[in-house]
């Protein structure tokens, strides 16, 4: 597998947990969903699972008209309601002494995580990276198996007849987004904002993996002289040490297609 | 001499913390708010190749050379911000996030954020009732200059406020609130149009977090040196 980041972006299937009998090691070895058949569909990610629901026309637009007027609020259904599970395939093999880490960018609140049989816990907390080492996991053939149980906010509260800044506050009890339960001239959001709501990827590395540079700067003389500062965590995944050749550079090419003027 | 490399060893199943030594460079080109110049980005690439192995990780960042200081002013209370030594008359938006349900894409940040710039706007507030903004979200800032104020999820009326009065304590799990917070800032630290962090929203966190933000938060005596050769 080349080096690198692949964002797992396309393909996501999605389903209401109460209508999925599988569990999640039978989802990800001898009972894979096959089609967005229900109560299968396609699933945004990321994004939460009242735009999964948006797009499958199964709730109205809550951001168009009276629309949120006619989803059930969690608060009403209660939290199983609004956990999903949600589920795609990737192809991956990789070469000896590779490695392989799945991020989760973002993922609100908690979840189950499963590839190929094997369950990880992703704990709560809206605002984390999670990052799972899943190289001894994946499956010999290439093609994997990932699903992802994600539960609401453990809070998400109850939104008062006569709404209300913060509805009743519970929100507040978590580490997720507030508004949540209505705010000023913003309807309450029916799920919470439940869901995976940012990138998830894959990162192949070989036995050495870079994690968080920082980099900063200092200035002097009127900025005529500058000092770039880096610093660094390196992981050394392998079973013995690692010789390394590390190597900073630094240029002045704009990225991609993108110019300032 | 924007180029070093370095040989070392990690241990077997090892996290190394490792500084390389400081690049120098003569007047680089300044990343300027919109407005007040071009946004210079230079790009850094970190690799590193493994004996017997060849390259194993690489890295890379859009990074630009600014300075933000900011102050209350005590004649104003208000805050007074400088960028590379320059004062800037903040004209700012309010932010909650892009999209209600969450549907990120980098059109539609770019399209956002392009919005505010040629509105003539140089900062955005991410209101702390929202999320922490993506990379994209960032990148795109970086890009079009507009200076961030970053709010921590904390907020009056469900922190404090409210009737009855609402969780005067904060979120349950303070150490997942930290928890949270540092690995945010270790996410977006690197982006030039980061300008500020605020613990809430109108309000000040709960004691022990404000302290544990502040500390997480303060500079590194070394760039408070001004004798640095």
């Amino acid at each position: 597998a080349e080096i690198g980041k692949r964002v797992l972006g396309d393909g996501w299937l999605a389903a209401r947990s109460t209508e999925v009998s599988a569990t999640g090691v039978e989802l990800t070895t001898t009972d894979p969903p096959a089609t967005s058949q229900p109560p299968w569909m396609e699933a945004v990610v990321p994004g939460t699972v009242l735009a999964t629901l948006v797009k499958n026309n199964v709730v109205p637009d809550p951001f168009y008209g009276l629309g949120n007027e006619a989803i059930i609020d969690i608060g009403d259904s209660g939290r199983e309601y609004y956990t999903f599970w949600f589920f795609t395939r990737f192809k991956l093999k990789l070469s000896t002494n590779q490695y392989v880490d799945l991020n989760f960018r973002g993922i609100n609140y908690s979840a189950e995580l499963y590839l190929n049989g094997h369950k990880k816990v992703l704990p709560k907390g809206m605002f984390r990276r999670h990052c799972i080492d899943v190289t001894d996991i994946l499956n010999p053939s290439g093609e994997n198996l990932l699903a992802v149980l994600v539960f609401p906010p453990d809070h998400p509260g109850k939104i008062p007849p006569e709404g209300g800044q913060g509805g009743d506050h519970e929100i507040g009890k978590d580490v997720a987004t507030q508004y949540v339960e209505g705010w000023d001239w913003v309807a309450p959001i029916r799920d919470r904002n439940t869901g995976i709501w940012d990138e998830v990827s894959l990162s192949v590395t070989g036995p050495v993996k870079v994690v968080d540079p920082h980099l900063a700067s200092t200035f002097y003389d009127n900025y005529k002289r500058v000092y770039l500062h880096t610093t660094l965590d390196l992981v050394n995944k392998g079973d013995k040490a690692a010789e390394c050749n590390l190597t900073i550079q630094v240029a002045t090419e704009v990225e991609g297609d993108v110019y300032t003027i | 001499e924007h180029l070093y490399s370095q040989i070392l060893q990690v241990p077997a199943r090892s996290l190394v913390q490792y500084t390389f030594p400081e690049l120098f460079f003569y007047k680089p080109n300044l990343w300027w708010p919109n407005g007040m110049g071009n946004q210079s980005l230079y790009d850094v690439e970190i690799n590193v190749t493994v004996q017997d192995h060849g390259e194993s990780d690489k890295w890379s960042q859009p990074y630009g050379f600014r300075k933000i200081e900011n102050k209350i002013d005590a004649a104003t209370g208000g805050r007074l911000f400088k960028v590379n030594g320059e004062r800037v008359f903040i004209r700012g938006g309010n932010w909650i996030l892009s999209d209600g349900l969450l549907r990120f894409s980098k059109k539609r940040y770019k399209a956002d954020i392009k919005f505010h710039a040629d509105m003539n706007f140089n900062m955005i507030r991410i209101w702390a009732g929202g999320i922490a903004e993506r990379p994209d979200f960032y990148h795109y800032c970086d890009i079009y200059g507009l200076l961030v104020w970053q709010e921590f999820w904390i907020t009056g009326d469900v922190d404090g406020r409210g009737d009855p009065i609402s969780n005067p304590d904060g979120p349950l799990d303070h150490d997942l609130f930290l928890l949270c917070a540092r690995d945010t800032v270790k996410m977006l630290r690197n982006h030039p149009s980061l300008a500020l962090w605020v613990g809430g929203n109108e309000q000040v966190p709960p004691p022990d977090i404000n302290l544990a933000l502040e500390q997480f938060l303060q500079l590194h005596p070394h760039y408070l040196s001004s004798n640095y050769s």
